[in-house]
């Protein structure tokens, strides 16, 4: 048992002030489409180093908020009248395609709660590490195709009919 | 800070290879892991911290041929993969953790996992909370080389889905990381169908079979409607079979007919009667015999040690196999069939020219699933062509050996596990 003092114990309570930001609006979606891969793919691997040129970073989103990121085009560049860009509605969709929700191009209730589920934060869409040609050095060839798995895409991997319940060990 | 990463990531980097299939990969089967020190969460203990992981890396090798053992002494540097919690800012990493809610983890290729302490992680079956369990083993598939997969059930989605009571490798998360890895192979001491009877809750006698597969001193079971062993397998032989060499058998025979029923097993020069009843050896068995007892003694004729055998029904022999010979041995006569011991090409031909296994045969076993006898040798197998197939292609020669097939694409996932993680 932790080690407390006060009578409510709330001395060792968890205090969650720290809350991720809630998405609530296209900007935010924009950014955690961005994030994920779905705008551009990341390139996840050299993510790690602070300032490289082919990912961005938390700092960079939180100085720049929802900007332009590198490389990629405007989400809002007054082309819809919603100020949503092709880009961005493509990339919407693409999510919703993934996360089983009705592919609508809307950022809809059902896809703001998607967006905010606990989700693990390597991107979904990542430069293909397999075409990219790692060399021993770390620096991967200039290719952005998609290494991010849909269905079909995983070779012999097929729903098994025999899919069985999970037993206790 | 940044300098040690780079140089941790180069060092790491030549750890990686692409594989035989062509996807960047580990190229060793050994892979070391570490909770690191500093990176404790501060939700469990560090023992539940640690137990939870060796769990989760476990459930991979279940799966895979590779290994993982937790190292506590080598140089950081020298661990393939690091494990640690923190929040905000965390651990030297670029990614900043967000918070409670949403991003739970991340992993990266280079073998770092890091976990949101700021999220309610909590132990395998404890309600609430995020399953560290679940978390560790989706990040753990993306260290080794697997993108998140957008199919129900995987564990490769990229949301986090409450845990049912207990989750397990479904059948694509595993064809997932055998396409980077390649499946599981290796010898087998012995296979065998272990019959025997039980009673219903209504007092109905009825008869149970269940399928092992042996390989030194541990053992699988394997579920054949499931097609895959059982969960949490292999386990320590003298846990399941009480009484037997913990380093493993040579060969297992049930002496099944009218008027007996009795359990073998064989191991060097000696053989043990096995109580199915009770799930022991017979020290002392019903007619007065002491046990372990030399094969000589009870099969005379046949000298151990031997490679295998295997009872066959139709003609109540056992057939025990020994370099490259059979012998066939008659129960109810007691004695060795006349004319034995034979080639092993002269008992069981090759059905296609050249396709035979010569001889040092790992495992001789009769399947009630198949219908049929196989004959196993390191990653093959040849079916004991039997009636059925004889009647659909003629001529084929009594007990021909059909063409060879590989066991993993007959019984699947039949994987080792580290021997640190045998007991958790």
């Amino acid at each position: 048992e932790k080690l407390y003092h006060r009578r409510d114990r709330s001395d060792v309570r968890t205090v969650h002030s720290n809350q991720a930001r809630v998405i609530t609006d296209k900007h935010a979606a924009e950014v955690f489409l961005s994030r994920y891969g779905f705008i551009k793919p990341v390139n996840w691997e050299e993510a790690q180093f602070e300032g490289s040129a082919s990912a961005f970073t938390d700092d960079f989103l939180e100085d720049f908020g929802d900007a332009v990121l590198e490389g990629s085009s405007p989400a809002w560049d007054g082309k819809d009248p919603d100020g949503a860009s092709q880009s961005f509605i493509s990339a919407l969709e693409e999510f919703q395609r993934v996360s089983g929700l009705p592919v609508t191009g809307v950022f809809d209730e059902a896809t703001k709660e998607a967006m905010n589920k606990p989700r693990c934060g390597v991107p979904d869409k990542e430069v293909d590490r397999n075409a990219a040609g790692f060399d021993l050095k770390g620096h991967i060839s200039n290719n952005t195709s998609v290494n991010g798995s849909h269905d079909g895409d995983m070779g012999n991997t097929s729903a098994s009919t025999h899919q069985s319940q999970a037993g206790h060990r | 800070r940044k300098h040690h990463l780079a140089a941790l990531i180069s060092k790491n980097r030549q750890r990686r290879d692409v594989s035989e299939r062509g996807y960047v990969a580990f190229s060793k089967r050994l892979l070391k892991w570490r909770l690191i020190g500093e990176g404790y969460s501060s939700q469990l203990t560090v023992e539940e911290q640690r137990y939870i992981f060796r769990l989760a890396f476990r459930m991979w090798s279940e799966v895979s041929p590779l290994e993982f053992v937790e190292d506590m002494r080598s140089p950081l540097e020298d661990v393939d993969i690091r494990l640690g919690f923190g929040t905000g800012r965390h651990l030297g990493c670029n990614q900043r953790f967000d918070g409670t809610g949403q991003e739970f983890a991340h992993a990266w290729f280079l073998g770092d996992i890091h976990f949101d302490d700021d999220e309610h992680f909590t132990a395998p079956n404890t309600g609430s909370g995020i399953s560290l369990l679940k978390v560790a083993v989706h990040e753990i598939g993306h260290v080794l080389g697997l993108p998140h997969i957008y199919r129900s059930g995987s564990i490769m989605q990229p949301s986090y889905l409450p845990q049912e009571s207990s989750f397990e490798m479904g059948w694509m998360d595993r064809k997932a990381i055998q396409h980077l890895y390649g499946g599981c192979n290796g010898r087998f001491s012995t296979v065998f169908d272990w019959i025997r009877k039980e009673k219903t809750p209504y007092g109905e006698v009825v008869v149970r079979f269940n399928t092992y597969f042996m390989r030194d001193g541990w053992y699988w079971l394997y579920e054949n409607r499931n097609n895959r062993t059982r969960y949490g397998d292999p386990v320590a032989l003298q846990i399941g079979w009480h009484g037997l060499p913990k380093d493993g058998v040579d060969a297992y025979v049930h002496v099944w007919s009218r008027k007996r029923d009795t359990v073998y097993f064989f191991k060097g020069t000696r053989f043990w009667r096995y109580d199915s009843e009770n799930d022991r050896v017979f020290t002392l068995d019903p007619e007065g015999r002491r046990y372990p007892r030399p094969i000589s003694e009870g099969f005379p004729g046949v000298i151990g040690p031997i490679d295998t055998a295997f009872y066959d029904r139709r003609d109540s022999h056992i057939y025990f196999f020994k370099n490259a010979l059979v012998y066939a041995f008659n129960v109810g006569a007691n004695a060795l069939a006349r004319g034995f011991p034979k080639s092993i090409r002269e008992v069981f031909p090759a059905v296609r020219r050249g396709d035979h296994p010569d001889g040092n045969i790992d495992a001789a076993y009769f399947s009630y699933t198949h219908g049929a006898v196989f004959l196993l040798k390191g990653s093959r197998f040849w079916r004991v062509a039997g009636s059925r197939e004889r009647r659909r292609r003629l001529p084929l020669p009594r007990n021909g050996l059909l063409p060879h097939e590989e066991v993993e694409g007959q019984w699947f996932d039949i994987c080792n596990v580290h021997p640190t993680a045998l007991k958790l």
